[in-house]
């Protein structure tokens, strides 16, 4: 027996919205410890990790370790069906060929359940290696996502070029080109308003505008955003989802040809 | 010009 309930089914609306841009289905795998999902979008070039924590959930129970692999476009018109305060509660038998989906309003004056079929999913998983990034930059992930939106008008790529003096994003096509020079902050007052980087040596690497504005997708989870940089290996753009979990996202940087 | 690699030029399969 699997069940998961969440208070507020706008959370799970959102990681659901965090990830349908990248994913047309993805596996979930449940176990006691809480929900992982790991899966590349189509093309290979990016990876979303999500990872839910048993303990932010308001119930878990997962007796024996399961994978459910969904269609994102179907849960996305089962989610819809659920009003934000709503509670959630995911359930699915040991070995079942479905889930279902419990909606309970407030008051609980009216429940609605919806069921929906489960998939056999052929999922690749990668290996990531733990790594000592050369640069970590802490942002307001809505000024990342205004940065991102900004430059996709000028060109499909972004630079992104990290020194100690602050972080640089540059994109340059048909039109022209735009800079954004982001600096260190050392507002104390308005935590989540700082950008704040943490500095090995300094990085310069080029990523698809198109991704970045995928992951942007995760704003609504979180006030903040990290980007995790090194020399020719891939960008970590990681969420914190309050109390529940992280969403990260892996993005294989350009090269010169 | 700038080439795309996928993840597979970076972490190995599972």
């Amino acid at each position: 027996m699997f069940e998961a309930r969440l208070v507020s089914s706008g959370t799970l609306k959102k990681v659901l919205d965090a990830i349908k841009d990248l994913l047309n289905e993805a596996s979930f795998d449940c176990s006691d410890t809480g929900i992982q999902l790991q899966a590349m979008d189509s093309s290979h070039v990016s990876l979303v990790s999500l990872s839910l924590r048993a303990d932010g959930f308001d119930k878990y129970r997962c007796d024996r370790n399961l994978t459910m692999g969904m269609n994102l476009a179907s849960m996305t018109k089962i989610l819809k069906c659920a009003n934000n305060d709503d509670t959630v509660t995911v359930k699915a038998q040991d070995d079942a060929d479905c889930v279902t989906f419990v909606f309970e309003s407030k008051k609980q004056e009216k429940i609605s359940d919806y069921e929906m079929k489960l998939m056999n999913l052929d999922q690749e998983h990668l290996g990531i290696p733990e790594t000592d990034f050369s640069c970590v930059i802490h942002m307001p992930s809505g000024e990342f996502s205004r940065i991102c939106r900004d430059l996709s008008q000028f060109g499909e790529s972004v630079i992104i070029s990290c020194t100690k003096e602050g972080v640089r994003f540059s994109s340059s096509g048909d039109i022209g080109s735009a800079n954004i020079k982001l600096a260190q902050t050392n507002n104390i007052d308005k935590e989540e308003e700082t950008v704040s980087i943490d500095l090995q040596e300094p990085v310069t690497l080029t990523f698809a505008c198109q991704y970045l504005n995928s992951f942007t997708k995760a704003t609504p989870l979180s006030n903040r955003v990290s980007l995790s940089m090194s020399a020719n290996v891939p960008l970590v753009v990681e969420y914190e989802i309050p109390d529940l979990g992280h969403i990260r996202y892996y993005l294989a940087p350009k090269i010169e040809e | 010009p700038t080439n795309q690699p996928t993840l597979m030029n970076f972490f190995k399969k599972k």
